[in-house]
Order: structure tokens, then C-alpha cells, then sequence
């Protein structure tokens, strides 16, 4: 239907929220339908957008809608921007694994959820920022969408968290959702200057390449050029529950976020 | 006995590792006896030195030691560097959690282990690199040593997961170790030229002064002056197994975490 993507990488810091929140922001100021799902108990997006993380009794969030999809997207979302939906993560989600560990279907609430929501109703472009894990709640998400891209920063250490995060895609490729594949890497905090990045960006290139001809989750998969630059502008605009394209609209930041979401959406058009 | 100090933030990919490298190799530079205990299932400090992380059937490690503190340190750990003794990680311990769900002392089985040294045979300091979460094997870590530092990022969504680090801090004082404090936070990536770099080190100064005057477990704590900067040797060093001495020894990243080194020793030698 639209084009459905997870943020994912079970490692801290590296720039899955930053992402999620400056993308879907510039594919709904491109004129697009978004829908973006705060997936993380930190709720780090919600308070990103300056979108009250919820409280219970208060209005539904992600929380509500994994222990019951019945209650709807539309219900469980609110308009954070023009033409942006979020979905807003809340504390209580970090109890979500326990509460669903004896229901069988606790893996697809969320895939259930938005196949619930009526055709008209839906958004064109779906985002979904994990928490860093690979628990119940990553897997929910793995289970809800056709692609995942991975955000992470081009260092060593970076690197060796990566085979885990591919065995986890492959897992829910060949059991849940036989159409997950992961369609690239997004280099965050990005310091293409020096040799470091570039011998690791070589490694993930290299990666890729030898995936090619197999049948691997990742074979069509590529590093997203160029990456988002350090920008200590993309730190600021949290601060005051903006989105870079609010908080400094001329920035390296916005600039390079907003050339994401142009090849984001110009890769969708060219299907 | 002697100074061991939790490097602790369950927020992911801010420094922990790093610092718990460089500051033990720091301070046995100096030429004091130190043991680093990776308990972190992703083992990058264990990697960091060059050491193999460890397999199963192989030399016992962290996940020897929880699962039979009466294995022994000494038996569990290595000679990584002169005066640095390694307790090396292995993935294995990411099953800790589990494996230890019902035994009644699961949180102070590293506490245990320590206590079990013969005199002679004891360091005089200790780090211990917990992993990115609050789980057992933090609170292995926070029962084990008198005090916790912080590294972390001078960034709005760093101080987000602050409450919850000093809650945890709180219920193990209160609980399994009454000594247990919060002696202070180290800035990591540390970028001291910018306002909201700036901001962010003023808020945490000033919640540290609130706290002076009561009882909480971080009423003597502080920010430690100046941070770590930011430099791409300290991300190069883990990938050829060195520490930042050995690689690039008059970078920036050498020169801040020796003179962090040395503050960490002075102030034990003042006592
Ligand atoms: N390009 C950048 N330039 C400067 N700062 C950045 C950049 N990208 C992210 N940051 C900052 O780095 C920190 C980590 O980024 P972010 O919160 O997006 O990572 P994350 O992967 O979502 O973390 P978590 O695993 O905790 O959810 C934040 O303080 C963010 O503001
Ligand atoms: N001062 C610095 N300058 C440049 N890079 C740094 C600096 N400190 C840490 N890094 C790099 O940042 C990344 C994260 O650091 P590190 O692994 O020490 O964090 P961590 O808190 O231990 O992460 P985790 O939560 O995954 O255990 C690593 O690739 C590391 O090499
Ligand atoms: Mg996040
Ligand atoms: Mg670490």
C-alpha cells in the first residue's frame, strides 16, 4: 500500500529518533501523508515533536494500541504536524514485553493494528522508531513494514552490532514476513572527512556487494550518500519540541535530512 | 579497600566503554594496580584491549564468574596489560538475566566474587563497563563497587534518562549497598565550544548543587572538568585492539583520558 519503514539498530545513540522525527518531517513538508510510531519507552520522538508523552488515563499511545489494536490508529495518533501523524510512545511500553509474553499473536499487534485502518484513512509514508533492543517491541515493528533501514554512525565498534541486527531481519523474513528486506544504512553524525568513516563505509559497501546474489534479506541493500552530518543544531531542536526544519531552517542538518526525504519519496515515485 | 567505580548509563552508545578502557589503562600507566570487569554481553571493552571475547568451553569470564563466583577472580580474569587484570565478556551473558531469575542472591553474585580475593591479591582500583540497560548485570555492577560515574553527552536527550539512572542508584543504596554513591559525570564526545554543550553541563551542575544539602546518593557528586573531547582516534583505537596510549599517544583523546586518570588517582591518594 504505502511505504512502510523501520528504523532499527539495537544499538544506543546512534540516531534512530533523530532520524525518524527530521524524516518524516520532510516527507510530510514534501506534501506527503506520514504516519510516524514512537515504538520506544523513552518516547524520545513524541518529546522530540514537543508531543506530551502520555500518561495513563490519558489519550491512547502506542501502549494502548499493542495491548488492544481494536482501538484504532486514528484513536491511538494524533496530528503533530500538517499532513504528520504520531503515533506517541509512553513508559508504560516498557512494560509491553511482559504484559503480551503468553499471547500468541504478541509479535503482529501492530501489523494488525494497521491493517485495520481504512484504505482512505491511510498514510501514504510510515515511519517507526525503535527502541534499542531487539525485543518485543523491535519485532512488532519487523513484523509491520516491508523495509528497514539502519542509522548508525560510521565507527568500529558500530560495525559489530550489525550481524546480530541482520540475523534478527532474516528471523522475521522467513517466519512473520516473508517481504521484510532491509533497503539500506543511514550514516548519522557523519564525519566523511576522515579515514576511519571512510574504511568503514568501505566495510558496509563491501558488505552489501558480497550479499548481491544470494537470497539474504539485505541483497538489494546499499549506504544511503551522502550521510547526515554532525550538526550540534540536530541536538538543540529536541530542546524545544521542534523539528530541525523548525528550529534552523538553513542548517546542515535540514539540508542533509531533507535531501533524505526527497530520495526517500523520489525512489517511491520511480516505482 | 581499594576505589572501584561503576561506569554506568543505560542509555546506549555515550562513552561507557571508552572511558572504562582508557581510565584503567590510565591508571595502570600510572602504575597502580587496576581490574576491568566487562559485563557487557556486546564486549567491546573485552575487544577494545585486544582480548578474545570469550567462548563457551573456553578460559572463564563474567559469565563464569555469575554463574560461580567461587571459580574466582583470579581464575576468571587475564593480565590484558601490565597492571591491568581483565575479566573478559562473552555474549553468553546476555543469558545471565535468565539463568539467574530465581536464585535469591542473583544481584550480588559479583559482590561475592570480590569479597572471596585474598588480600595480597586485590587491585587497587577497579571499573567495572556496564552494559546500556538497569538490568542484572548493572546491578551486579552497583552492588560490587562504593560509586558510580556517569559518562555521558553533553545533549538535551542525555539528560532525559538522568532520573532514572539516580532512582536506580537510590533503591540499591537504600537496599543491597548502603555506601553506594554517585561520585560524577563524564563528559564524553565532549564539544565545549558550543552554547547547547554549555547549557546542558549547567543544568547538570545545578542538579547537582540542589542536592547538596540532603540525602541523596549524588549530593557530592560533580561534573568532571574539562571532558573528553571528541577524537577520532578514540573510535579508531578498538578496531586494532589498542588503547588510546598505545595508538595515538599524543592525541587529544590520550591527553584527556590520562589527565582524567590522574584526577581519579589523586583524589584516592588525598583520602
Ligand atoms: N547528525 C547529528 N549531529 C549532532 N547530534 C546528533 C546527530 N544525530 C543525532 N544527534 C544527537 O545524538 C544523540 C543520539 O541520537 P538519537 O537520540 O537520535 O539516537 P537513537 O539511536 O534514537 O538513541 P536511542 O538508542 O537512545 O533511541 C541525541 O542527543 C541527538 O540529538
Ligand atoms: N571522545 C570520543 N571521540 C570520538 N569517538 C568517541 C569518543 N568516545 C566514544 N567514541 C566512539 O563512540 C562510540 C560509542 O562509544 P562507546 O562504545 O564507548 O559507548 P558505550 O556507552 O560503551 O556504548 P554501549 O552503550 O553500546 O556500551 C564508539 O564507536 C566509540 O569509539
Ligand atoms: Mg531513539
Ligand atoms: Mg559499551
Amino acid at each position: 500500500h504505502g511505504r512502510g519503514i523501520a528504523l532499527m539498530n539495537q544499538k544506543g545513540g546512534v540516531g534512530k529518533t533523530t532520524t525518524a522525527v527530521n524524516l518524516a518531517a520532510g516527507i510530510a513538508r514534501l506534501g506527503r501523508s506520514t504516519l510516524l510510531i514512537d515504538l520506544d519507552p523513552q518516547a524520545h520522538a513524541t518529546l522530540h515533536l514537543g508531543v506530551e508523552a502520555g500518561a495513563r488515563g490519558g489519550s491512547p499511545g502506542a501502549y494502548e494500541l499493542l495491548l488492544d489494536p481494536s482501538i484504532g490508529v486514528g484513536a491511538a495518533s494524533v496530528e503533530a504536524r500538517e499532513r504528520l501523524r504520531l503515533v506517541p510512545a509512553q513508559t508504560d511500553l516498557a512494560a509491553i514485553e511482559s504484559e503480551l509474553v503468553s499471547a500468541p499473536d504478541r509479535l503482529t499487534r501492530l501489523r494488525a493494528a494497521l491493517a485495520a485502518v481504512p484504505e482512505p484513512e491511510r498514510a501514504e509514508f510510515m515511519i517507526i522508531d525503535c527502541p534499542p533492543s531487539l525485543g518485543t517491541l523491535t519485532l512488532n515493528a519487523l513484523a509491520a513494514v516491508r523495509e528497514v533501514m539502519v542509522p548508525m554512525q560510521a565507527q568500529f565498534l558500530a560495525l559489530q552490532g550489525l550481524g546480530k541486527l541482520m540475523e534478527t531481519v532474516s528471523i522475521v523474513g522467513r517466519g512473520a514476513n516473508p517481504q521484510l528486506h532491509v533497503t539500506g544504512v543511514i550514516l548519522c553524525n557523519h564525519d566523511a572527512g576522515t579515514t576511519h568513516a571512510r574504511e568503514v563505509v568501505a566495510d558496509l559497501d563491501a558488505f552489501f556487494e558480497q550479499a548481491r546474489s544470494t537470497d539474504r534479506p539485505w541483497r538489494a541493500a546499499r549506504v544511503y550518500r551522502p550521510g547526515v552530518r554532525r550538526n550540534v543544531k540536530l541536538a538543540e531542536a529536541p530542546s524545544f519540541g521542534r523539528t530541525i526544519y523548525e528550529y534552523a531552517p538553513g542548517c546542515p542538518g535540514a539540508a542533509d535530512y531533507e535531501a533524505l526525504a526527497r530520495a526517500i519519496v523520489a525512489e517511491w515515485d520511480a516505482l
